[in-house]
């Protein structure tokens, strides 16, 4: 490589050394390196710029670049770190850290809360509940009336929000999911576990040792 | 089912959006 900069810092915008990231999240730097494949695949699903865009994320979670889904659009906001509207290489690895087997709890914990609080104002309050809920609905074509619904919220949020003062703070969620663990279920992905297994070409190529 | 007695997270949960396994299926 010489005095040149790598191929892959020159042609992918926002990408980052593998060994930088690996000392930043629970990943080595060969998961790193394959995490950078699959961030490859997904960045030129729709447009071939080496960036995540909504649809794109949209696209490989839901399988309808088309379709708008509330809970998509909430994972884009949180791994657009910078807000531009683009998941750069480095944004993608550090947000997949958190679910990574070996991720603290309480990271996977914070991170449910912050999908969920959808207006950012530091609590998740019971009118976006229901939007969740309605949208889940939505999503999976189920139908249920709306005072089905009603009393679904109204059962959880009472439960969750301890204070009773309308609304669930990151106290009272941390309190909620250690009572309820399965509500971060879907925060660990076991294939982090064995990337270099599901990606192995840059395997041939890696120049780092972990 | 027994819809009034299910938890509204996790309802939410199994949202595909939040699925992020399906990112690594071929």
């Amino acid at each position: 490589m010489g005095c040149y900069p790598s191929k892959r810092t020159k042609e992918t915008p926002g990408y980052e050394e593998p060994t930088v990231l690996a000392a930043e999240t629970p990943f080595t730097v060969s998961e790193v390196e394959a995490l950078y494949e699959l961030f490859k695949k997904l960045s030129r699903s729709v447009i071939d710029d080496g960036l995540i865009h909504k649809e794109e994320l949209q696209l490989a979670l839901s399988r309808n670049k088309n379709r708008r889904n509330l809970f998509a659009d909430r994972i884009f906001d949180l791994f657009d770190v910078k807000r531009n509207g683009v998941i750069e290489f480095g944004e993608f690895v550090r947000s997949l850290g958190v679910f990574h087997p070996n991720a603290p709890v309480e990271d996977k914990i914070h991170f449910t809360f912050r999908l969920y609080d959808l207006r950012q104002t530091g609590f998740i309050e019971r009118e976006e509940l229901k939007e969740m809920v309605v949208a889940l609905l939505h999503e999976s074509d189920l139908l249920l009336s709306d005072d089905v619904v009603e009393t679904i919220v109204d059962k959880t949020f009472c439960d969750a929000d301890l204070k009773g003062d309308g609304k669930i703070d990151p106290e009272e969620w941390m309190e909620f999911v250690s009572k309820n663990p399965s509500l971060i279920k879907n925060m660990t992905l076991p294939y982090l576990m064995d990337i270099t297994l599901a990606f192995p070409s840059f395997v041939l190529s890696t120049e780092v040792e972990d | 089912m027994a819809p009034v007695t299910m938890n509204a997270f996790e309802l939410i949960s199994t949202s595909q959006g939040l699925n992020l396994s399906s990112l690594f299926e071929k």
